[in-house]
């Protein structure tokens, strides 16, 4: 399954 | 993280104070843009949806609650107690085209398909415009009292120095976020003409007013 994408800043 | 990125989200954090200053020391949110205000509330719901799917930092998270929560205060600061000191004959810019728009944007240029990344994406979008409601208004009534230039300031500011953060992210890390790198040049790009006003003007103790 396709997962969101890691976005670690603000 | 590094001391772009640490000082912008600071600088961040203080505009919002710096607004509830405003509103709570004038008692007024006159010459305060509400379209903007929702606008912004819309960005952080939109793109922080992440707190319920990936933990990065306690800071992460405790930054975005703060982000939603006085977005959503502001708002409702605005919408019932201030109400009658809202000046809502000059805050007219249509911020419907805003949201059409970045959501037309998001849809085209998604950074994935997922659900969270199309939203995600809008909302870096809109955050790229939503000043516009404010700094229309601003130009509108021609001048703002210095608090508000201040906030206008600190959040122009920390949009500056998160595109310092990104070229410093790009030679240590090899990091890279092509929309939000884009997104955020356009950002910054419309504090351009503010940033004029306010170093040659507010920073002389003058009021803000245009020439």
């Amino acid at each position: 399954e396709q997962r969101p994408h890691i976005h670690d800043e603000l | 993280m590094n001391i772009f990125r640490l000082v912008a989200d600071l600088l961040h954090l203080a505009s919002i104070f710096i607004l509830l200053l405003k509103i709570q020391q004038t008692k007024s949110c006159a010459g305060v843009s509400l379209k903007t205000q929702a606008l912004y509330f819309v960005v952080f719901v939109t793109r922080y949806l992440d707190l319920f799917t990936h933990f990065y930092s306690v800071y992460n998270s405790l930054m975005k609650l703060f982000f939603i929560a006085s977005s959503a205060y502001i708002v409702y600061l605005m919408w019932k107690p201030y109400r009658p000191t809202y000046s809502a004959s000059t805050d007219t810019f249509r911020a419907e085209f805003l949201i059409v728009g970045a959501a037309l944007l998001g849809l085209a240029f998604p950074d994935s398909w997922h659900i969270l990344d199309i939203l995600w994406s809008f909302s870096i979008y809109l955050e790229a415009v939503a000043i516009l409601p404010q700094l229309f208004q601003m130009t509108r009534t021609g001048e703002a009292e210095t608090i508000t230039s201040h906030y206008v300031f600190a959040l122009g500011a920390y949009r500056a120095l998160y595109l310092m953060n990104w070229i410093y992210r790009y030679y240590t890390e090899g990091y890279m976020d092509v929309i939000a790198w884009v997104a955020g040049a356009v950002q910054t790009i419309l504090y351009a003409d503010f940033f004029y006003i306010y170093l040659t003007r507010v920073m002389r103790g003058r009021l803000f007013s245009l020439p």
